[in-house]
């Protein structure tokens, strides 16, 4: 997370790491359930076997030593059949539901932010020289309707319908390399729902160029299906 | 055919005081709209309704001309028609507050009869709006409301109305408020209401003062005409067609040859950048192809190459003459030299601690609470947008009304603030009162892990923790430190020092699909499985920590 601040511990605590099996955390990713994971897809280029995947959960810092840190294995992965940057992991056991870890909740199937919600991302990403290194970070921006993110000044045509464009126009603060796969969450009510998932954008924190998210609304369908048969 | 109440913009936990009323008692506010509708004893511009009571009050005041004050449970409706300050057509439904003819003289009040004695008076056209001295159109004349002037030598004369941009539009359309529902090439529009087939974020009820109604063509986001989301599934949007006015665009606000706010009102001349680039010409293509001409934002001043602000960029700026910078904001000076207009992107991070509660009645809290108790977002103070109001920093300079956070300034009961929801003017927060502990800090997370529930087992049982030390067919397990009276070197507690392997409890430091085991006491079986329950599925809410996020933003 670029600018942004350091979050308050456990204040998102659907949000895991997802890291090699010797412990180097890569991607972020959403708790959505005990038992799986949302991710982007692209985080899961590197292997294809389950096996090259750990999940950490209940983290504050990367250095994941506090005693609340859950580790689980991954049972299965599953990409998006339609090479959609959206990926579930099935991990080998549930996490344990406490203070620390808890669930997001799921946006309705299709539903659509309307232009002015109030919606975060966090993850351990690159920090690009800011403060909290090291620290799950948070920051806040709104959603920007795909009409205006595609207009040539910005994004200029790039982001498909099944993707979502968050910033601000002015740069200064964006999701980052490691941030991938982690949640965009917004305020619904007394909830976090999770309408996005990092996925991709040009450069980091650049004005014009708001990060790019994975509407996950429109995979809820797909999400329950794997869900249920496995 | 809608409801009665599409006339009126509801505003709820408002309240209006108003020496002209009358008191119902209703059921419903659509019954209360009724007797606003019906409303014989005065010109009804708005009525309150609170369901507690049931009490219905018809106002002849609404929210352009008496106060707002902030009550609860009170819901705030006004007649569109009032709110309007344009016409439709020739301006009979006029029903504005313009008081003046064209010419600047003050209108006759149309109930005297001095200077001039009217045709036209409250008593003989009662629907026809004839109140104080304003501006309106009883006969039909074409030339749009007149009135009779105060100037003996001119009996009546026409007022100077705008437009209300049904037929045609003004500037780049913002205000286009008519029914044209098909693009350029004829498509038809798809309703702002309805994500089919293209889904949008266009939804009208998070931008009330777009009037996002049914097809029409709007332009809610600065583009430089009206437009629309398509019913054909391979074109998403459009630009429509809609004619320019004739008559002139109502006059811009005088323009400033300083910085003030974004600077949308600069009208200065400077055109160098902040890092020294030439300005390229707004109705100039050359070197940077752009859609910011004049033409398409003919009331926005982009004259000759002048730093401009026409799309709420934060300050003004310029296509450049440089090929490798389309465009960089301009340095003006600012009105208020003592205040900076533009301040740096860097947000200085939150502090860690934060008050979560409130002193008394919470006049002194100073903490960064910014939601309210419904869980809606609150306005800054520094805004009047969705909600006009009085509270600001300059009028309550000791009350702390910093960014949107949550304040008392008029001494309520508990501290309050405006909310980003249109329909919802103020609410309370989120915050609770001190139990004479004061200062809060937001509380650290416990440092052991809640993961284990001693008395049943998740899955298989790996996890599991608790004090069991009998296997399923009751013989006493064996402690996992001792060799007898069986030996075993596998399972022990050096061997697994995080499988828990304490006492004689049982345990599944193997991952045993059937779940946790012990050895046991007896000689004659070296092993058996425990009965343990299995946990109930976790109880938990989604997406609701336990501990509050700071939730920093930097917009």
């Amino acid at each position: 997370i670029v600018a942004g601040c350091v979050s308050h511990p456990h204040s998102w605590p659907w949000q895991i790491s997802l890291r090699t099996s010797y412990g180097l955390h890569f991607c972020g990713g959403t708790l959505i359930h005990p038992q799986w994971v949302l991710t982007a897809a692209h985080c899961l280029e590197k292997s294809s076997r389950a096996a090259a995947y750990k999940v950490y959960l209940g983290l504050h810092r990367e250095a994941a030593t506090e005693p609340s840190v859950q580790i689980r294995d991954v049972e299965k992965l599953f990409k998006e059949p339609h090479r959609a940057d959206i990926a579930l992991l099935k991990l080998s056991r549930p996490a344990a539901i406490n203070d620390h870890v808890i669930p997001v909740c799921l946006p309705k199937e299709n539903s659509v932010l309307g232009g002015r919600e109030e919606c975060y991302v966090t993850g351990w990403g690159d920090t690009k020289g800011t403060r909290g290194s090291g620290y799950l970070k948070e920051t806040g921006f709104p959603v920007i309707e795909n009409k205006i993110c595609n207009r040539p000044e910005f994004l200029n045509g790039r982001v498909k319908k099944h993707e979502l464009c968050a910033g601000n126009i002015h740069g200064g603060t964006d999701t980052c390399q490691g941030d991938s796969g982690g949640p965009l969450v917004c305020l619904d009510q007394d909830k976090f729902v999770q309408h996005g998932i990092t996925s991709w954008g040009l450069g980091c924190a650049q004005p014009m160029k708001p990060g790019v998210y994975v509407r996950v609304s429109n995979y809820v369908p797909w999400i329950k299906s794997v869900m249920e048969s496995n | 055919q809608g409801s009665i109440l599409d006339h009126y913009v509801r505003t709820e936990g408002a309240w209006l005081l108003n020496p002209m009323k009358e008191v119902y008692r209703a059921n419903s506010d659509e019954e209360c709209a009724e007797k606003c509708e019906n409303e014989e004893k005065f010109a009804c511009r708005a009525f309150l309704f609170t369901s507690k009571d049931q009490q219905c009050l018809t106002l002849t005041e609404n929210s352009k001309t008496a106060m707002l004050f902030r009550r609860a449970n009170a819901i705030l409706y006004e007649k569109r028609i009032y709110l309007l300050e344009c016409k439709e057509g020739k301006g009979m439904d006029y029903r504005g507050t313009e008081a003046k003819t064209q010419k600047g003289v003050r209108c006759q009040k149309w109930a005297d009869n001095a200077p001039h004695k009217p045709n036209y008076t409250p008593e003989k056209y009662p629907k026809a709006g004839l109140e104080e001295n304003y501006c309106r159109n009883p006969d039909g004349d074409e030339k749009g409301p007149w009135c009779y002037t105060t100037d003996p030598d001119t009996r009546f004369d026409y007022c100077n109305i705008p437009e209300c941009e049904v037929e045609c539009m003004h500037c780049s359309g913002e205000n286009y408020h008519g029914v044209v529902a098909t693009t350029v090439s004829g498509l038809e529009c798809q309703r702002w209401d309805s994500q089919l087939p293209h889904s949008h974020g266009y939804l009208p009820e998070n931008f009330p003062e777009k009037d996002l109604k049914n097809n029409y063509c709007r332009n809610p986001d600065g583009e430089p005409r009206p437009w629309c989301f398509t019913t054909s599934p391979t074109k998403r949007w459009e630009f429509c067609d809609i004619p320019r006015c004739t008559t002139p665009p109502p006059p811009p606000a005088p323009g400033r040859q300083c910085l003030s706010g974004r600077g949308e009102d600069y009208r200065g001349t400077i055109s160098v950048t902040e890092s020294g680039n030439t300005c390229q010409h707004w109705s100039s293509q050359s070197p940077h192809r752009h859609a910011r001409t004049p033409e398409n934002y003919p009331c926005r001043g982009l004259d000759e190459n002048y730093c401009r602000n026409p799309d709420g960029e934060k300050r003004p700026w310029c296509y450049t003459t440089n090929t490798t910078a389309r465009w960089e904001y301009c340095n003006i000076p600012s009105c208020d030299s003592t205040k900076p207009e533009a301040p740096a992107v860097d947000v200085p991070e939150q502090a860690e601690v934060t008050e979560e509660c409130y002193q008394g009645n919470g006049v002194t809290y100073r903490g960064t609470a910014s939601f309210t108790r419904s869980g809606r977002k609150c306005q800054a103070w520094s805004s009047m947008s969705p909600h006009r109001h009085n509270k600001t920093a300059e009028n309550f300079p000791d009350a702390g009304l910093s960014q949107n956070y949550c304040r008392n300034p008029d001494a309520d009961s508990r501290p309050w603030c405006y909310t980003t929801d249109p329909s919802v003017r103020w609410e309370y927060c989120d915050l609770k009162k001190c139990d004479g502990q004061g200062l809060q800090t937001v509380p650290k997370p416990p440092q052991t892990s809640l993961e284990t529930n001693p008395d049943c087992i998740v899955e298989n049982g790996v996890d599991y923790r608790g004090t069991v030390a009998k296997t399923a067919r009751g013989r006493t397990c064996q402690e996992w430190s001792s060799q007898k009276p069986h030996s075993h070197d596998y399972f022990t507690p050096k061997t697994h020092p995080r499988a828990g392997l304490e006492k004689n409890y049982c345990r599944n430091p193997d991952g045993d699909v059937n779940g946790p085991w012990c050895y046991t006491t007896d000689p004659r079986k070296a092993w058996e499985y425990c009965d343990i329950p299995k946990c109930p599925p976790p109880q938990y809410e989604c997406g609701k920590a336990k501990f509050r996020p700071k939730l920093c933003a930097q917009r």
